[in-house]
């Protein structure tokens, strides 16, 4: 199954 | 004192409904480059960034960077209030707490204000570095519509395989499977219609149609798309708005467990 990642698991917050 | 002036409504019409199903509340920062636009929509998963340039408007005058906080399912009423065709001036005083949206019919004879209460805003904002894809497909903005809104009668995500000539997008469901093969164009006369692809490395991700189908409310933004692919990196979506700027979206992949 795929899992749905995350934005911050990318980017970080500024 | 902020003030811009835009000879069509129509674009930031448009931009408005490219937005309004994906984010619900945003900040737009106004500054002597422009207006620009950055969030996330509720689950974290995808992120819009618009950037409306300076260049791009008759007139736009920014004595401060502001902040301006909005409710997009307000702005975008307002908005519909506007005729395709009127210009449209937005202002606001530098502390103010109010947005003011002015519509003037092109023969002059109308014109319609309406003021928006602004919101005070805490909207987390991410650093997104700039880097190079692997791949980066240029393709009709409705041709990319139209896949993501099939392949959404068969599953819930999209398999992009991006290979030297072409691209795959498939989906598996209960129901069954699709694959639908969109190929370089090797000779096309109207640069809207062509599909373009480029690779360094080919890449195979996996992604929410759901959120690829928010993504497509930009199509009347621009006659293509542009989808720029790397191995575990959110895939950015870019529509161009002609000589003004852009949206761009950014979705986290889904990685096999």
């Amino acid at each position: 199954i795929a899992c749905q990642q995350g934005l911050f698991h990318y980017f970080s917050e500024t | 004192m902020f003030e811009c002036r835009l000879p069509k409504a129509e674009v930031l019409k448009k931009t408005m409904d490219a937005l309004k199903d994906l984010i619900k509340e945003a900040v737009w920062d106004v500054s002597a480059q422009g207006l620009s636009l950055q969030s996330m929509d509720s689950s974290h998963v995808s992120l819009v960034q618009v950037t409306l340039r300076t260049e791009g408007f008759d007139t736009f005058r920014c004595d401060k960077n502001i902040a301006l906080g909005v409710n997009m399912d307000t702005m975008q009423k307002l908005m519909k209030c506007a005729s395709n065709d009127d210009n449209i001036t937005l202002k606001s005083e530098d502390n103010g707490d109010l947005l003011s949206l002015i519509f003037e019919s092109p023969n002059g004879e109308k014109t319609s204000e309406y003021e928006m209460k602004l919101m005070d805003l805490d909207i987390e904002q991410l650093g997104i570095p700039d880097q190079e894809y692997s791949c980066t497909i240029k393709m009709p903005s409705g041709e990319f519509q139209r896949i993501c809104r099939d392949l959404s009668n068969i599953g819930e995500s999209v398999n992009i395989t991006v290979v030297k000539g072409g691209v795959d997008f498939s989906a598996k469901g209960d129901i069954g499977n699709a694959k639908i093969h969109v190929t370089e164009s090797s000779n096309v006369d109207n640069e809207k219609d062509a599909v373009t692809v480029e690779v360094n490395e080919p890449v195979n991700l996996t992604f929410a149609l759901r959120y690829l189908n928010f993504f497509t409310k930009a199509t009347p933004l621009s006659g293509q798309v542009s989808l720029s692919i790397s191995p575990d990196v959110p895939l950015v979506v870019a529509y161009e708005i002609e000589d003004l700027g852009h949206v761009k979206y950014f979705l986290a992949p889904k990685i096999e467990n």
